[in-house]
């Protein structure tokens, strides 16, 4: 529920500044958590460039933030030790943008009971309540799943819940960390009176007739046709599993007919770039021959072609199997276009043909890599404890190779939980130069919610990060992120390839069974797991201050500034930032809604009760004055003409004079 | 195949917000949020 108010609103794209205090991986999993944002909202976020109010993020102590804009120029959020996690830090920023815990709502007490008895003592006013003319549920109706929502365990004294939710099926989806839910989005889309998001492009799952808006492409001899089953495969469509009768569709080019080479294309509706890099997600079924293929292109329009030019992206690998298989293109377009998939039939016989389900395009980049676990659900569930499995062994853009480690059962001690690690590999024979030990990589472990439209989706994620200066342990000389051939174990598969693993990190407590068994994180039986290594390594330098303000003193050091910046010499107290005007330094003073800190340094606190303290200090004084001189006036008087006898009327006589 | 060495990087517990800001020794209302000087008052 959100804070009443306009004045604790930020503006729809949000400065902030990293502080030097940060940890690395923070930083990365901070912008991941921006990207959630711009893609399933209209909020941004930006870089301070001088706005008078920004977000400072910060290692402090724990995970924190005030709700709304509280108008006092850096506002500070901490993300602290363990709070580098993608859904603490969004739930951080929900608390930024204005909102307060869900079960705070006013009308709470209809959906949750609150254990008084089972509070730790003196942490019960954590559960008070607002009332509705304090904050506003936006008129939307009551979240367990919200990412603001408290879980059962908050503030406990024992082992019993403190929050007991009066439909019981709910109990363990309160307090869930894992991404915005759909009530979550449309609270802050309305409260921010959103009307597109920043990076989303298009959804598809072709359940309704108009199939998106998108176009049987020009200049093809063959159609994709909507269809809930297709003959040779498949069954059913991917986006409901075939579960509900009259529904579930997909798009099918058969290619059991026609001659070879024949096309088919798919065109999408218009689409209007901004950032000029695209991922484009689908899930294809092929059913048809050996040689059937399909190519993503791109129909980009301008002026000097105002009916689109055809651009070849990628022909996609899938050989025909009885799967939905997921791929990622990613695309770079910078003008207006079409997404275009085009079928190609091949010469070698089939009884079936092409499917498409479940399309989504963002302005986001590709997951590097997918690692489809078959019958997930029975992998879970006979998998003894602390048993790992492993992905494939996957190369990164740097060149270097990672796999994830998954403990489907938990650890030793977890039962009933997924572990998961990454490690990184190299594999035998392999001679590329690396830099060792392996510096500022970051390691995104993601269970893919496969639900057809990334706006719903509920991913759970975690990331490390390869700190090059990271010991094995406290008394080892050697580094935990060197050389797996120095600190790894060598391991060989059952297809005879050989390499060495070494060291993870990661967690024991990645997602619990409930949960991977809720949503669509199990679907057709397979978990999909997207695994990405990105270099982080920018993210070790300190963010630029903007080129005429300086950061407060607390955090940045003078040392990093230009030598000739007036605002080196000068020192701005209590969070106040220095400006340059006129080539002078000043500072520009931290203010409240009743308060104000002034002087040369900011080192005086104003507030309005010192005003009209001042102003009636002001107005008795005039008051006095003027009564003193009323007083010294009428005595003057009074003495001047006991003075004179009553001379004043000498010479007149007062006589039938009327008045 | 030998075990590697795996480091959990939030010591082996599954810690909430709230948890981790309990254990910092942070006393913030609703367990995450921070009060201005107006706000306390």
């Amino acid at each position: 529920n959100s804070i009443i108010g306009d004045q604790y609103r930020w503006p729809k794209t949000v400065p902030y500044y990293f502080e030097d205090d940060l940890e690395i991986n923070a930083k990365g999993v901070i912008l991941k958590a921006f990207e959630q944002y711009r893609l399933k909202t209209c909020i941004d976020f930006n870089p301070w460039e001088g706005e008078q109010n920004y977000i400072s993020i910060f290692k402090g102590s724990g995970c924190f933030s005030s709700v709304g804009n509280r108008h006092v120029g850096k506002q500070r959020l901490s993300i602290g030790t363990n709070c580098d996690r993608i859904a603490t830090i969004e739930h951080e920023f929900l608390h930024a943008l204005g909102f307060w815990h869900e079960q705070s709502r006013s009308d709470r007490d209809d959906y949750v009971t609150i254990m008084w008895d089972r509070i730790s003592e003196g942490k019960e006013n954590n559960f008070n309540t607002y009332n509705d003319t304090t904050s506003s549920s936006l008129g939307v109706p009551y979240d367990y799943g919200s990412m603001m929502h408290y879980s059962k365990t908050a503030f406990r004294n024992g082992t019993e819940p403190t929050i007991v939710t009066k439909i019981p099926a709910f109990a363990d989806v309160i307090g869930q960390r894992m991404e915005f839910s759909d009530n979550d989005l449309l609270k802050l889309r309305r409260l921010y009176n959103c009307t597109r998001s920043s990076t989303f492009l298009d959804t598809c799952d072709f359940e309704r007739e108009n199939i998106c808006g998108m176009i049987q492409g020009p200049g093809d001899q063959a159609e994709w046709t909507r269809v809930i089953q297709a003959p040779g495969g498949p069954n059913t469509d991917y986006s409901n599993m075939g579960k509900c009768t009259g529904s579930g569709y997909f798009m099918h080019f058969s290619t059991a007919t026609g001659r070879p080479a024949d096309t088919a294309r798919l065109e999408s509706r218009l689409l209007y770039p901004k950032r000029g890099y695209q991922c484009l997600q689908f899930f294809l079924y092929n059913g048809g021959g050996a040689n059937d293929q399909l190519v993503i292109l791109v129909r980009e329009y301008d002026e000097a072609h105002p009916n689109g030019t055809l651009r070849v992206i990628q022909p996609i690998y899938a050989p025909p199997q009885d799967l939905w298989q997921l791929h990622h293109v990613s695309l770079n377009v910078a003008k207006k276009f079409r997404v275009v998939f085009e079928g190609i039939k091949g010469d070698a016989p089939s009884t079936g043909g092409l499917s498409l389900d479940d399309i989504n395009l963002s302005e986001t980049t590709c997951p590097d890599h997918v690692w489809r676990v078959k019958n997930f659900s029975h992998v879970m569930e006979t998998t003894p404890n602390n048993k790992p499995i492993y992905s494939p062994p996957f190369k990164s853009r740097e060149g270097y190779t990672f796999q994830m480690g998954l403990y489907p059962s938990g650890k030793e001690g977890y039962p009933g939980e997924l572990s998961a690690y990454a490690h990184l590999v190299t594999m035998t024979g392999d001679t590329e130069v690396r830099k060792w030990p392996c510096p500022w990589k970051q390691m995104t472990m993601m269970l893919f919610d496969q639900n057809p439209d990334i706006m719903r989706r509920m991913n759970n994620q975690r990331s490390v990060t390869t700190d090059p200066t990271k010991k094995l342990n406290e008394t080892s000389e050697l580094f935990f992120w060197d050389d797996p051939l120095k600190v790894g174990v060598e391991v060989s598969e059952a297809d005879g390839t050989k390499y060495f693993r070494g060291p993870g990190a990661g967690t024991t407590a990645y997602l619990t069974h409930g949960r991977a068994k809720s949503r669509d994180f199990i679907k057709g039986g397979d978990a999909i797991f997207l695994l990405t290594m990105e270099d982080v390594s920018h993210l070790t330098v300190t963010q630029p201050v903007p080129s005429s303000t300086m950061p407060p003193v607390t955090t940045i050091t003078t040392a990093i500034l230009p030598p000739t910046d007036p605002c080196t010499k000068v020192t701005c107290g209590n969070e106040g930032v220095c400006v340059v005007d006129a080539e002078n330094a000043v500072c520009r003073c931290a203010v409240g809604d009743d308060w104000w800190y002034y002087g040369e340094n900011c080192q005086y606190l104003g507030s309005t009760q010192d005003t009209m303290t001042t102003a009636l200090i002001a107005s008795f004084s005039v008051l006095g004055g003027m009564l003193v001189v009323t007083a010294v006036s009428v005595v003057c008087v009074k003495r001047k003409y006991k003075n004179s006898g009553g001379v004043g009327d000498r010479g007149i006589t007062m006589s039938n004079v009327s008045v | 195949t030998p075990r590697v060495l795996e480091y959990d990087v939030d010591g082996g517990r599954d810690l909430d917000i709230f948890d981790i800001n309990e254990e910092a020794g942070l006393n913030l209302v609703e367990g995450d949020i921070e009060l201005d000087e107006k706000q306390a008052r």
